[in-house]
């Protein structure tokens, strides 16, 4: 609750009308975005204690963290680029099924994906990031590709998890 | 393998002789459509009188009704694989998009990224796309205004009063929270253009829709703000990346359309969240 009380507090501050039209002084844009990354970064361990509700694994004493990568934007995820394996949640924040495309950044060139809900692996691609985006001031990325898989059916306000893993001839590339 | 087309079955889409991007629908509708950047020089003054106002953060006002075009560098290549196809396309130092279509999807993306818009001859600039189509739609074009209800939009006109424009581009630039699209007179034909964020937009032509993208002012517009739309981050100026999707075609089958459409909205505006977890061999079992 504490830490929800303080997403509801940020999401209020972003309803006032110079918030939602940009019309802010410049100062305040900035203040904006610290509250919006604070409280977002904070919804972290929120959704990992969703998720361990949903998967049963409330008492574990497991510790699994979740991280959610706020730079996907300008195609820079540390979690994706950094790993040679690595887990993936997808969740659904609508009513109704969808089937979309995940896009994420890495840094090796080939990827097996497995959709660990239905346990088969899928089909997957390589596509390279166009060099405008890697030379963005301020990026600070090492990844200059993209993974990219169809997520089909995802649940409505539910999740699918998939297991992605560097080919083992990529594996030490990636890692170093 | 050398190729200068994406698009699947359903559209061939290449890069034109002036460096647009050429879009042919390869279905019965015979619907084509050409994207281009283009940018207005925003009006600059003291702010003393209405005819002074500069173009700022709360208007868009621009200096005059000329549309400036880009020249094009010619610098694309072409990326296909099982699951999309792209054309990565360079229009110049600081404009450059890809444009995409994925297997079993319907929409064409535009991917743009634009920034840091060039300040050195001292001139605000607004940089907009223009999707230009065949079809024909009569002065007429409709955005979802509030993202609740669509409204029927007709280019230098007033539904309740006599209208004489003397800013002919400002004065017909409406908002557009989800999507704004045409129709076409004679045929049954819609072309739409759905956006990720709020946006302004406008049909200065029968069949084009254009939408702003990317503003930079240096001057305030005196609507309380006190400061100029200059926004700057890493010492230069913002660096914006956002995507439309583009959908058309026939809509004899009108349900079914409107169907896919709303969908298209929602996809856009409520994308799922995604969440990581690294993995080592040790705790793959663990995790699972």
């Amino acid at each position: 609750e504490k830490e929800l009380e303080q997403f509801r507090e940020a999401m209020g501050v972003m309803q006032h009308h110079d918030a939602v039209t940009g019309t802010e002084k410049q100062l305040v844009a900035d203040d904006y975005a610290r509250l919006l990354y604070e409280n977002v970064f904070n919804n972290e361990n929120i959704a990992a204690k969703s998720i361990y509700k949903w998967s049963n694994q409330e008492n574990s004493t497991l510790e699994w963290k979740t991280y959610s990568c706020l730079e996907l934007n300008i195609s820079s995820c540390v979690y994706t680029e950094n790993s040679s394996d690595f887990a993936v949640i997808i969740y659904n924040s609508q009513s109704q099924p969808v089937s979309t495309y995940v896009r994420l950044p890495v840094n090796g060139n080939s990827y097996e994906v497995l959709d660990s809900t239905d346990n088969v692996k899928i089909v997957s691609q390589i596509v390279p990031i166009p060099e405008r985006v890697l030379q963005i001031p301020g990026r600070e990325s090492k990844a200059t590709k993209e993974l990219v898989f169809r997520v089909n059916d995802l649940p409505p306000l539910g999740y699918k998890a998939y297991e992605i893993s560097a080919k083992s001839d990529m594996k030490e590339e990636t890692l170093g | 393998e050398s190729t200068n087309f994406i698009g699947g079955d359903l559209y061939t889409i290449t890069v034109d002789d002036s460096g647009h991007i050429a879009v042919q629908y390869n279905d019965q509708s015979d619907m084509n459509f050409v994207q281009s950047f283009h940018y207005y020089e925003g009006a600059e003054g003291n702010n003393k009188v209405y005819e002074n106002r500069s173009s700022g953060a709360y208007i868009f006002r621009p200096k005059t009704s000329e549309i400036h075009n880009f020249v094009y560098e010619r610098d694309y290549t072409i990326v296909k694989g099982p699951l999309v196809e792209e054309i990565h396309q360079n229009v110049n130092e600081w404009i450059s998009q890809v444009v995409r279509v994925y297997k079993q999807e319907e929409r064409i993306e535009f991917e743009w990224l634009i920034g840091p818009i060039p300040i050195d001859d001292k001139q605000g600039k607004e940089i907009v796309t223009k999707y230009t189509s065949n079809l024909n739609s009569n002065g007429e074009f409709y955005t979802d205004s509030n993202g609740r209800e669509t409204l029927k939009r007709k280019r230098d006109h007033r539904p309740t009063w006599n209208l004489r424009l003397y800013e002919p581009i400002a004065g017909n630039y409406y908002p557009v929270t989800t999507k704004m699209y045409l129709k076409d007179k004679n045929k049954p034909l819609k072309f739409s253009v759905f956006t990720d964020r709020s946006q302004g937009g406008t049909s200065m032509k029968n069949g084009e829709l254009e939408l702003m993208i990317h503003r930079r002012l240096l001057n305030d517009d005196a609507f309380g703000v006190g400061e100029a739309l200059n926004e700057v981050a890493y010492n230069t100026g913002l660096v914006v990346r956002g995507i439309h999707y583009v959908y058309g075609g026939n809509t004899k089958n009108l349900d079914a359309f409107t169907l896919k459409e709303k969908k298209l909205t929602l996809e856009l505006a409520l994308r799922p969240s995604i969440f990581v977890t690294p993995l080592t061999q040790t705790n793959i079992d663990n995790w699972r």
